[in-house]
């Protein structure tokens, strides 16, 4: 469903160049469930980025469905993203204008519009992500967990087939995470692609694949036997 | 050194009041390791903004010294926390025009100002969390982890007594977050009070002391028995 092949990805700051991504070459088949680890700056942000059509690699290809990203303009690209995947992003980027059920309606805006039916949807996403209480706070009105959870229901309002998951259980409690792990684990058996940056080893456990990366590389990429 | 008497804390937005603080009783010595843990939303970090000085309560008492912090102005206030409290924000709340290093400096802008010894001194403290190659880049050019990083590096600046760490290393590999846990041991061991919010267990085994709060309240006071 989704394939890089030698994808780079260098950030030029005039004097100093930042190889974030140097030759990453990997596949990922549909209702795949897959955890990227690695240390920190090792560019596993940037590789979501690239993933998720929010960035663009600097050479090498990127193939969504059959789709070569690269020749595809930022209209079309806008497109697929609204469609096709779902973000939860690494610093939420929720909008701080905006209460709760607004932030998860936001993808709507861009792809079908919003009707009251979709206003239900959102307010049944808040509450499966046990923001029931809080529909009509606003960002800084919540707490960080609270935020990343608003984050997560905004991914999955336009019913995505690929979920992209930057640390997303960060700023969450043992009981709260994994309340979020056995959602992502139905929304994956429904047969949803799923790719979750982690640090946490509990958390990389749950998923089906454990690939691992080092300054801009895959240093490993394996079936996880004990998922 | 900081003493806690039935504290409250209510957020009013109008038809809604929220409970986030209800009536927390609790005493840090000079010199204590303490770890607070707690589901998403039970007032971690608003315990941590009133001790931090950051928030007022709503009721109660906040000793710290001997000093009532109720009876303190805003700009006494604001003097005693750049002077004794170094804080590492959930949010990291790093300024986005400002380079690492100036990042880094801002505190010092509110006490003793800066000068050529201040500037070495950031830069070490950013050479100190892995940022000696990233002094000139801006937040929005760094990693999740490299702005907390960055983060812990300000909070340490002002030479603080106390050190509010609210999920520290929540965007940090592990063999990062085992070298700021070896960094706050040594600040620990040279006397300074570190009391830090975590949801991983692992962090909180590094701790003297585990408090565990629940909907606003203490649940558990105890020593760690296998730190
Ligand atoms: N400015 C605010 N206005 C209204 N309610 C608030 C505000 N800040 C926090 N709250 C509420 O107070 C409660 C406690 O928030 P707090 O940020 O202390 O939780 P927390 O334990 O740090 O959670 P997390 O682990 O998710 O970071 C939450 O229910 C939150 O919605
Ligand atoms: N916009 C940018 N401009 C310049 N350099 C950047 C930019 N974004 C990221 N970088 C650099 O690229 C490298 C990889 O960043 P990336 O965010 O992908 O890391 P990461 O693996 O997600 O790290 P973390 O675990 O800390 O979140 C880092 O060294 C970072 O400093
Ligand atoms: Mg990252
Ligand atoms: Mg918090």
């Amino acid at each position: 469903v989704a394939e890089l092949r030698d994808l780079r990805k260098v950030y030029d700051l005039g004097e100093v160049k930042v190889e974030a991504l140097r030759g990453v070459s990997l596949t990922f088949e549909e209702g795949d469930y897959v955890a990227i680890m690695g240390s920190s700056g090792s560019g596993k942000s940037t590789l979501l980025n690239v993933l998720g059509c929010l960035d663009r690699p600097s050479s090498g290809q990127y193939l969504l469905g059959d789709i070569d990203v690269a020749t595809v303009d930022d209209d079309t690209l806008s497109e697929i993203r609204g469609r096709r995947i779902g973000f939860i992003f690494q610093s939420y980027n929720l909008i701080q204008q905006l209460t709760v059920v607004e932030n998860i309606e936001v993808p709507l805006l861009y792809q079908e519009g919003t009707s009251p039916e979709t206003r239900e949807r959102c307010i049944e996403l808040a509450k499966m992500v046990g923001l029931g209480a809080r529909l009509d706070h606003r960002p800084n009105q919540l707490s960080g967990g609270q935020q990343q959870r608003v984050a997560i229901a905004r991914s999955l309002v336009n019913d995505p087939f690929i979920i992209l998951a930057d640390e997303a259980t960060g700023n969450l409690d043992s009981k709260t995470s994994e309340e979020i792990m056995e959602l992502l684990a139905r929304l994956n058996e429904e047969g949803k692609t799923i790719i979750m940056v982690t640090h946490e080893e509990d958390i990389a456990e749950h998923a089906k694949r454990i690939i691992r990366m080092k300054d801009g590389l895959v240093l490993e990429d394996s079936i996880n036997s004990s998922p």
